[in-house]
């Protein structure tokens, strides 16, 4: 079996400031498969807290579009998993 | 071989193994090697003690790599193992520690895991257990103890990544654990968990608002403790009572250690805030590691002082 690999998986960071907004993480969480990084799970996504979560090449347009239309704070943390994971081998030699 | 083992470097779970027998070989007057159960995999769930032989010692319970993917947080049980013994007889703080009680050190505790994030999945989480009618693969370990276990609004739904298992300790790694920490209970003073993510230090409780009864000490603890966590390189830690400072939980090993009666237990998130998330550098181990150190040989003190 092949690793999995998470090319332009991206990381979003989201803070919605309210409820309203909370409630369209939780949408997204329904119809896309959001890897929550903090807090754990859904359940915990709150207003004024901050969101971070992975999502797949495939989910990100959707995913920003959403955030855009219902002009949520958010940044991208990560833009390319991936690299990132090859990234954390900087050490050459101890 | 399984290579080098290196601790600037994250190490694979063979490099670890060949590591713990190197330590126990090194310094057998004061590492010695238990073996406390094995996994569903049938990989073995090893437990460094670290001190001297003499019966009626105050210890410390510490664990890593309860989350698979969380990799610095086993990189921080090797360096404290390392730094502990090499600093023995150098460094006054860890002598008189080492001279007077004893550490138990679980290196990776979610063992199929930390395997499974290293050669298949580097976002995995959970354990490798398989559950009847699902194809879904894992539980989540620190959710699986027996500390209002399944109450919180974490799904039954065993491919949620916060699945709790079928029942308390009904994961093989959280049952050895948890046998092995009832056993040791009479010596055992303090327990700390390390988590990666967040840099936070945490203690009970999670399954509830409530505080502890010695919330105060706990708090006054913490509160040195991120004083200490912040002291070399200025990395800010938050501390406080896990449901109010992260999110509530429900089955954690924080709040299992505390009820079963150690009264002193404090769960580390290490680095970092976000930038990296779980894929910490490399070139970040070793501060991260130095930083926590101070916060830990500052507990072990307390608990040398002040735990009956």
């Amino acid at each position: 079996r092949a690793p999995v690999r998470f090319d332009r998986h991206k990381v979003f960071r989201v803070k919605p400031q309210d409820e309203t907004q909370a409630e369209v993480i939780t949408h997204l969480a329904k119809t896309n498969e959001l890897d929550f990084w903090y807090p754990d799970t859904i359940h915990h996504v709150a207003a004024n807290m901050t969101v971070d979560f992975r999502v797949s090449e495939k989910e990100s347009p959707s995913i920003q579009a959403a955030l855009d239309q219902s002009k949520m704070h958010y940044e991208v943390l990560i833009h390319d998993l991936q690299e990132e994971i090859e990234k954390q081998f900087d050490v050459k030699e101890d | 071989s399984p290579g080098r083992h290196s601790y600037a470097k994250y190490n694979n779970w063979d490099k670890i193994v060949a590591w713990t027998e190197k330590m126990v070989k090194k310094r057998p007057e004061m590492v010695s090697r238990i073996k406390i159960g094995s996994t569903i995999e049938d990989n073995p769930l090893y437990v460094l003690k670290i001190g001297k032989e003499h019966k009626g010692r105050k210890a410390i319970f510490m664990d890593c790599g309860i989350h698979a993917r969380e990799w610095v947080s086993p990189a921080f049980c090797q360096w404290f193992v390392y730094q502990a013994t090499k600093s023995y007889g150098k460094n006054k703080i860890m002598t008189k520690l080492l001279d007077q009680m004893n550490f138990y050190v679980l290196p990776v505790f979610n063992v199929d895991g930390y395997i499974w994030s290293w050669t298949q999945n580097r976002m995995w989480r959970k354990n490798r257990s398989k559950h009847h009618n699902s194809t879904c693969i894992g539980t989540d370990l620190n959710r699986n103890f027996d500390a209002s276990w399944g109450a919180s609004q974490s799904s039954h739904n065993p491919c949620k990544e916060t699945y709790p298992g079928t029942a308390p300790e009904s994961e093989k790694e959280t049952a050895a654990v948890a046998d092995f920490i009832r056993s040791h209970l009479e010596s055992i003073k303090a327990y700390l968990t390390f988590h990666s993510y967040s840099q936070m230090l945490l203690f009970p409780y999670g399954y509830t608002s409530k505080l502890p009864p010695n919330y105060q000490e706990l708090d006054k603890v913490a509160k040195i403790g991120a004083e200490a966590l912040s002291s070399r390189y200025e990395a800010h830690y938050i501390y406080g009572p896990i449901a109010s400072t992260i999110y509530p939980t429900s089955g954690s090993s924080l709040d299992w250690a505390y009820e079963l009666g150690i009264k002193y237990t404090f769960a580390f998130e290490l680095r970092d805030r976000g930038k990296f998330g779980f894929l910490l550098p490399e070139s970040r181990i070793k501060p991260t590691c130095k930083e926590t150190m101070l916060a830990v040989k500052f507990i072990a003190k307390y608990i040398l002082r002040n735990a009956s």
